[in-house]
Formats: structure tokens, C-alpha cells, sequence
């Protein structure tokens, strides 16, 4: 998966990801769910027949969330996935996501959330606002976070790409996801940025790829313009 | 060409257990059981999945609400186990062992 937030020049912040999974069974289950209360959208999402939880969403006005995977290459610890899943009855990360877009207040309270409510496996949380500089990446371990990583547009850092690997190291030398983002969101420039040309990074090879399920555009200050697309044989290399 | 998904409205003011009928109205039950077990053969070995079957059903008290009652709904829906529907739904975490 690739996740970036980024904001532009006049404050608005963007967010968009692409979903990745080696199943391409799942382009034919995508959805996307509002999820209503008393007849209104209290938050929607995009997810999989099937599914309950959520991978990608926003709670209108507050803020949008998407989930990256986080690899462990720790495997034989397989074991404390299990003790956290059932002897400490944590949540599976996208139900943390669906809890939190139903309950959480602002883009604050989500962070909050997402960082410290014990979860059974790592993942990456991307969270977006609607204020300047309410973007963050948030690595998180099962009981807390690792790392929280927000914009800092001040000091020129006016984006944040996550792919499936810890910022502060280097991805393996054959993934180029995260080269090609940051290099195509300089090259678009704080000033041109916007769901459309946020869309076009994410559709750049290998950004997008042959496992790319769907790419999800949104900003959270400007609901209505939600847009997740299921992505075809253009986005394969 | 990409195409936007469809769209499904879900009562959160419906009980867990009927919220998610209105699934039906875009998919195929018969479409839903074969995609689900491939997604299930591709996440999970043969073997592991039915070693695990009957273990997951048994921990299912332990699902918490509403995804426990959304669940079972799907699975009465679908007409599949509810143990493969956790499955489904714990696939991340499965594929993170």
C-alpha cells in the first residue's frame, strides 16, 4: 500500500492512498459504505463484501484515516499476535479504524486514538485534518506507537509518504514505491497539489502496480468530493 | 476504464446481526461464498485452515459488538460458516503471523 498526506499552500490537506493485495478477486468486492445514523452519514469508507472493519475513511469534517501494512520481519513472534488477539482481546487494526471514525471528536482525538489503544498486530495509521498541519503518520507496535511523523509545513515539509516500510529507514533496494512518490510530489510542487494531481502520483508505476486494488482520494474539510476508483490492467506494469 | 464501486448505505440504528443485508442487493450469495474462499485459500494453507476452523468458532464469544453480531449476520447472510467469515476478517493479522 502507499499513503501520502500532504497540504497545500492555502492550508487545505489532501490525502490519498493506494490499497494494495496480491488477490484480484477483491476489485470485484470493493464497496463504498456510508455508514448512517438517525438517516445521516456518520462516516464512510471504502472496504471489501465481507469485511467489517475499515482500511480507508473519513468521519466528514473531522478527519480521513487510511491503514498501511506493517511488515514484521521479527516472524517467530507470530506467537504474541495470538496472546494479543484473544488472551488480551485487542482489535484487529481496521476495526480500530471504524471505531475511531465513529467516535473520535477531531482530527486530535483521532491521533490520540490511533496511537494508544492496544492493537493486535503493527500497522502504519495515516490520519489527515482540516486545519493546517493536522497530517500524520503514525507507526505504531501493538501496545503504543513507535513513532509519530506529522507534517511540517513550516520547515517545508508540506507532505508525508508511507509505504509499507518504517520512515527513518531505507525500503529494500527493490522498492522504489516511496522514491517515485516523493520524487513526483516535489517535482508537482506544494502549490499544484490537489486531489487530481495527488491522484497522479498515486498512479504512477510502481506506485500503482499489478496488486493495486483501489486508490482513494479525499479531504476531510471538503467530504463530498470522497472519490475511491478500482484500479484495471492500466495500473499493472 | 477504473470504475467507482458501488455505494451501500448501512444503518448503524439496525441491529449488527441485519445491518449489512443490504449486500444482496449488489452481490450474488453464490459469487460471495467462491470469492470468500479464495481470498481464504490464498491467505490461510489448506491445512492450517482446517486445523483452525473449529478453534475459531469456539473463540468467537470473544469477538466484541458489534463486529461479533456483524459477523454472524454476514455469515447467515451468505450462507457460510461463521468461522470463515472470522477468518476473513482477521486477515490481516493472520497474514502478519
Amino acid at each position: 500500500c502507499t499513503s501520502i498526506v500532504a497540504q497545500d499552500k492555502s492550508g487545505n490537506v489532501f490525502h490519498g492512498r493506494n490499497l494494495d493485495y496480491p488477490h484480484p478477486v477483491l476489485r470485484n468486492l470493493t464497496i463504498n459504505v456510508d455508514f448512517l445514523k438517525n438517516g445521516e452519514v456518520q462516516y464512510q469508507g471504502t472496504s471489501f463484501a465481507g469485511y467489517v472493519g475499515l482500511w480507508t475513511g473519513q468521519s466528514p469534517n473531522k478527519f480521513t484515516v487510511s491503514g498501511d501494512e506493517r511488515g514484521t520481519k521479527r516472524w517467530y513472534n507470530w506467537w504474541k499476535n495470538i496472546v494479543s488477539a484473544f488472551l488480551l482481546g485487542r482489535s484487529p487494526v481496521s476495526w480500530l479504524v471504524r471505531e475511531t471514525l465513529e467516535g473520535a471528536e477531531d482530527f486530535q482525538d483521532a491521533v490520540m486514538r490511533l496511537s494508544k489503544i492496544p492493537i493486535i498486530t503493527g500497522v502504519y495509521y495515516i490520519v489527515g485534518g482540516v486545519r493546517p498541519g493536522e497530517g500524520v503518520v503514525i507507526t505504531r507496535d501493538r501496545k503504543g506507537p513507535a513513532d509519530i511523523w506529522p507534517l511540517d509545513p513550516i520547515n517545508g515539509r508540506w507532505f508525508r509518504v508511507e509505504t509499507n516500510f518504517d520512515h527513518w529507514l531505507p525500503p529494500p533496494a527493490r522498492d522504489h514505491r516511496r522514491e517515485v512518490a516523493n520524487k513526483a510530489l516535489n517535482a508537482t510542487g506544494q502549490d499544484q497539489i490537489n486531489l487530481e494531481t495527488l491522484y497522479q502520483v498515486l498512479s504512477l508505476s510502481p506506485v500503482c502496480n499489478g496488486i493495486t486494488i483501489y486508490t482513494t482520494t479525499m479531504s476531510a474539510a471538503h467530504p463530498d468530493v470522497y472519490r475511491s476508483l478500482i484500479r484495471q490492467e492500466n495500473c499493472r506494469k | 476504464a477504473e470504475l467507482a464501486p458501488p455505494t451501500l448505505n448501512i444503518s448503524l440504528d439496525a441491529d449488527p446481526e441485519v445491518r449489512w443485508k443490504p449486500l444482496l442487493t449488489v452481490f450474488d450469495k453464490d459469487f460471495l461464498q467462491e470469492a470468500g474462499a479464495q481470498v481464504i485459500d490464498s491467505t490461510v494453507p489448506k491445512w492450517v485452515h482446517h486445523a483452525i476452523a473449529p478453534v475459531v468458532l469456539a473463540l468467537e464469544k470473544y469477538v466484541p459488538q458489534p463486529f461479533a453480531g456483524e459477523i454472524r449476520g454476514m455469515a447467515s447472510l451468505f450462507g457460510g460458516s461463521i468461522a470463515d467469515v472470522i477468518i476473513l476478517n482477521f486477515a490481516y493479522e493472520i497474514s502478519a503471523f
